[in-house]
């Protein structure tokens, strides 16, 4: 046999073509062209001794262990099977050609010449995916488990979407363990939907968008997985996470009612058994940004510094308060107050109260004392003492032009302490009185 | 007291009773100053250094009961610097200040006196209390007494001290009270007390005088450092504390 160099196209001639060929004469030509391809073969001459079933010389093509044919003779003889301009088409990219001659040619005891024969061979794109239509009722391996795709020279497989191509090209396997979604709004969905969902799946589905975003789910109909009667969700389930929380675990064929997962991560968990025939489900997320609740003051001293109509993930607000009060969490005193908006929606810190100043208990006035002008015993803002010294033996010190009740006056300030109008905080001064005896002497007798 | 009566409770809240060398009075000005003779801290004829004592009593006509009441401790003793110990003729600048170390509180037994302002206040004939806790003829007081005297004549004082061939100094610093025909008068043991005057105008009590020195007791004049003299002395040491 003779085995021609692999190409994509080329000539196989009989020996000494033009000229007769040699008698007693058999060789096979081996037409390769590259995996990928097919081989197509016509002949643009063919002249060969003609006879009875080709018996004498002849031509064989066969191809994919079967044979194509067997020629002999010429275009026109009354003898022979001469294969015209007949295409010949291999399956795989190997064709034989076999030719073969006896030991003489001649006809009525005439030698006659016969030149041979002239082929021309191309390689021809194999479209390895046109069985795989075909390929279940026919019932053969399809080339690729999913999908198939032909290019000139060769064929590559995909897989559907969820499954993943294995290494051997053409198996698809389910992928569905890392499914990650972060475009602000989209589709999620099993396997298959709405077609009945693989086996044995152990689905992970991310969805995570930009913080201070919450995730809403609106599940589609038909909405369809595997329950039983009696028992929550025994083979299969759908069960959802919104920042690591459990928020659900959903079967059967009720669609569950919208969510709002308060949340920008969220993980669906879809589990099944070995067997069923459910169709799945889908859903429709978006998001929304987080508002946290309008902030409302827990008093009526509370001052909330430009309140805005709504507040958002990162917005602010500062409280202070009324004059005369100050800012207490817990039983902390705040010089100032500001939450912010988390990216839950709840704010950083609860909103403090605003507690009435308290200027304390009054400085006690040595020999003097203070009564309250106000309520007894409240030494709250705007409370009022009046501070008085023990007469007769003392006497308050006072500036010109000032009484001694001007002068002994406190009031508590919104600043927390007690002051008087003229003097600040300082407290009076209680002065001994001079020359004043109270049982000064007397002498009755004259 | 020579001639006098026993004072109660309350007539004379700012006498005090000292002892130091010897049994003297003072005066209660503010609420933690003594005013009284210098001479009854340095006396005369007496140049011992040894130290003693400066305990102050208030509150009290009974020394038995003033004494129970507590010695107030002084902080600090300041003798005007006009008095000479060596001089005993001399009792001018016859005035110190005792500062308590803590203020006392006042109340009916206990109240200070006011200090001068005018010279009427010395006008002969005024009549004045001398109060102290000296001695009565010959007989120590056990309590306060007192003695109500007039303001003497300055030039009848001097008179009566020529007569008597006295060296003594009565200088413009000093006045006298008395009459030399009452057996009325300070004496031992009264030093440092205050000649008192009412002051109507102002319903209040003035020490005019410290009782300082006399020529024995009740047989003429005494004579009393004029506080009118020495009211800036007075104000600024207490001032300055």
């Amino acid at each position: 046999s003779i085995r021609i160099p692999q190409e994509l196209f080329g000539e196989v001639t009989s020996p000494l073509y033009p000229k007769p060929y040699p008698n007693n004469f058999e060789t096979t030509t081996v037409i390769t062209v590259p995996t990928g391809y097919r081989v197509k073969l016509v002949f643009w001459h063919f002249d060969l001794e003609p006879s009875e079933g080709c018996f004498y010389d002849y031509v064989k093509i066969s191809a994919d262990k079967k044979t194509l044919g067997r020629f002999c003779g010429q275009l026109g003889s009354p003898l022979g099977n001469p294969p015209g301009k007949k295409e010949f088409m291999s399956q795989g990219n190997k064709m034989l050609l076999t030719f073969h001659t006896d030991f003489s040619n001649e006809e009525n005891g005439t030698i006659m010449f016969y030149k041979g024969f002239l082929a021309y061979y191309q390689a021809v794109d194999l479209d390895e995916c046109a069985s795989q239509l075909n390929s279940v009722e026919e019932n053969i391996q399809p080339k690729c488990q999913h999908l198939c795709h032909n290019y000139v020279g060769g064929y590559f497989c995909s897989c559907r979407i969820g499954y993943e191509l294995q290494k051997n090209g053409h198996s698809c396997q389910v992928k569905c363990s890392n499914e990650l979604y972060t475009e602000p709004s989209g589709y999620v969905s099993s396997l298959e939907y709405p077609q009945p969902y693989p086996p044995d799946l152990r689905c992970n589905y991310s969805i995570r968008v930009e913080r201070g975003h919450t995730i809403h789910l609106k599940f589609l109909e038909p909405f369809e997985i595997d329950d039983h009667q009696q028992v929550h969700c025994p083979y299969d389930q759908l069960q959802i996470y919104a920042s690591g929380r459990n928020i659900g675990e959903f079967c059967g064929k009720q669609r569950p009612a919208a969510l709002d997962t308060r949340s920008n991560a969220v993980d669906l968990l879809f589990f099944t058994d070995d067997s069923g025939d459910s169709r799945g489900w889908k859903l429709h997320y978006t998001t929304e940004i987080i508002k946290c609740p309008q902030p409302k003051t827990l008093d009526e001293f509370t001052i909330i510094q430009d309140l805005q109509p709504q507040y958002q993930f990162r917005d602010y607000f500062i409280v202070t308060c009324k004059q005369g009060y100050q800012l207490v969490e817990g039983n902390q005193v705040l010089l100032s107050f500001t939450a912010v908006c988390q990216d839950d929606g709840t704010w950083h810190r609860a909103m403090p109260r605003c507690k009435i100043k308290d200027c304390g208990q009054p400085r006690s006035l040595l020999n003097g004392a203070f009564n309250y002008t106000t309520t007894n015993g409240v030494n709250t803002y705007q409370a009022r003492i009046q501070y008085y010294c023990r007469e007769p033996y003392y006497k308050m010190k006072t500036r010109d032009g000032s009484s001694e009740s001007e002068r002994g006056m406190y009031t508590c300030t919104a600043q927390g302490i007690w002051k008087n109008e003229q003097e600040g905080e300082k407290i009076p001064r209680c002065l001994p009185v001079c020359g004043k005896p109270v049982h000064p002497v007397e002498e009755k007798q004259r | 007291i020579i001639g006098g009566q026993q004072a109660k409770m309350g007539n004379f809240p700012w006498q005090a009773f000292t002892s130091i060398h010897g049994r003297g009075g003072g005066a209660l000005l503010g609420d933690r100053w003594i005013l009284t003779a210098a001479h009854t801290l340095k006396p005369k004829e007496h140049n011992t250094q040894t130290n003693v004592s400066n305990d102050v009593f208030l509150g009290h006509v009974s020394v038995e009961e003033i004494m129970k009441l507590g010695n107030h401790p002084v902080r600090q003793v300041h003798i005007h610097p006009d008095y000479r110990q060596g001089e005993s003729h001399n009792f001018e600048g016859d005035i110190a200040l005792l500062e308590l170390e803590n203020s006392v509180t006042l109340g009916p037994n206990l109240l200070p006196i006011c200090l001068p302002d005018n010279d009427t206040f010395y006008d002969s004939g005024l009549m004045g209390y001398v109060s102290g806790f000296g001695i009565m003829e010959e007989r120590i007081a056990n309590d306060l007494r007192f003695v109500r005297l007039p303001v003497a004549k300055r030039e009848e004082c001097e008179r009566w001290l020529r007569k008597k061939n006295r060296k003594d100094v009565f200088s413009q610093s000093m006045f006298c009270a008395g009459d030399p025909t009452l057996k009325q008068d300070a004496c031992q043991g009264d030093s440092g007390g205050v000649f008192a005057v009412r002051d109507r105008n102002n319903d209040r009590w003035v020490a005019t005088g410290i009782v300082s020195w006399g020529i024995g007791c009740s047989r003429g004049y005494g004579f009393y450092t004029k506080l009118l003299n020495y009211v800036d002395w007075i104000k600024k040491e207490m001032e300055e504390e």
